[in-house]
């Protein structure tokens, strides 16, 4: 038996708005820890691993770990009909093929409740080791955004490269080069517009922009993204869940061939 | 262009 009611459902309709152009169908597992999920796209190119721990919830009742399968577009068309302050509860049984959503009202003068069909889904789980990053850049997610689009109409692929003068993304296509320097910047008057670089390393990685640009999808969750780089592995782009877990995002950089 | 690597060459199938 599964129940989870979580106070702020629109963090939900976020976390699933972020995710569902690059994973069409996905495993939500479920556990005393609250809900994960891992899925790459079809390429197998980038990986989203998301995080929401059961203390984010107000009530979180899961007896057994289950997996439910997932229509992410299904998810969205559900999660569509709550309104952005309601509260989101789920309910499953053990061995039950579908979960329910029921939305409440923040002044509980309305409630609805859906049933989602669950289906069985064939996903490849990846151990992703723990890394120490030779430079992570923590930057306002608009900044992150506008970059990532401003840089996709230039060209494909950005050449990311963090060094002690800041972190630059470099494009080039047939209109040309464009580079944008992202540099520390701790004393903005807003907590929102600052920027922290930690470098240990300097370190250069080649990427393919498209992704990135789909990882700003999930701008809307936080004020920062965090990007985690080190040689010769893929970057990690983290938007925290508030206080309540993560999304993060992984991407297999390109090499000269 | 530069060659696009996959996951399976950087995190292991758990």
């Amino acid at each position: 038996m599964l129940e989870a009611r979580l106070v702020q459902g629109g963090m939900l309709k976020k976390v699933v708005d972020a995710v569902k152009d690059l994973v069409t169908e996905a495993n939500i597992d479920v556990s005393s820890s609250g809900f994960q999920l891992q899925a790459m796209d079809t390429s197998h190119v980038s990986l989203i691993a998301m995080h929401l721990r059961s203390d984010a919830f107000e009530h979180f009742r899961c007896d057994r770990a289950m997996s439910m399968g997932m229509s992410l577009a299904n998810l969205a068309k559900v999660l569509k009909c709550a309104g952005n302050d309601d509260i989101v509860t789920l309910k499953a049984n053990d061995d039950g093929d579908t979960v329910t959503f029921m939305f409440e009202s923040p002044k509980e003068d309305r409630v609805s409740d859906f049933e989602l069909k669950l289906m069985d889904i064939d996903s490849e789980h990846l151990g992703i080791p723990d890394t120490d990053y030779c430079a992570t850049v923590t930057m306002p997610s608009g900044e992150y955004a506008r970059i990532c689009k401003d840089l996709s109409s230039i060209g494909d692929t950005v050449v990311i490269s963090a060094t002690k003068d800041g972190v630059k993304f470099t494009t080039s296509g047939d209109v040309g080069t464009a580079n944008v320097t992202v540099r520390q910047n701790t004393t903005a008057d807003k907590k929102e517009d600052q920027t922290i670089i930690d470098l240990k390393e300097p370190v250069a990685l080649t990427f393919a922009l498209r992704y990135l640009t789909s990882f700003a999808k999930a701008t809307p969750l936080a004020t920062h993204v965090t990007l985690s780089m080190t040689r010769e592995l893929p970057v990690m782009v983290e938007y925290a869940i508030q206080d309540m877990g993560f999304l993060r995002f992984y991407l297999a950089p390109k090499i000269e061939d | 262009s530069p060659l696009q690597l996959r996951l399976y060459e950087f995190f292991l199938n758990s």
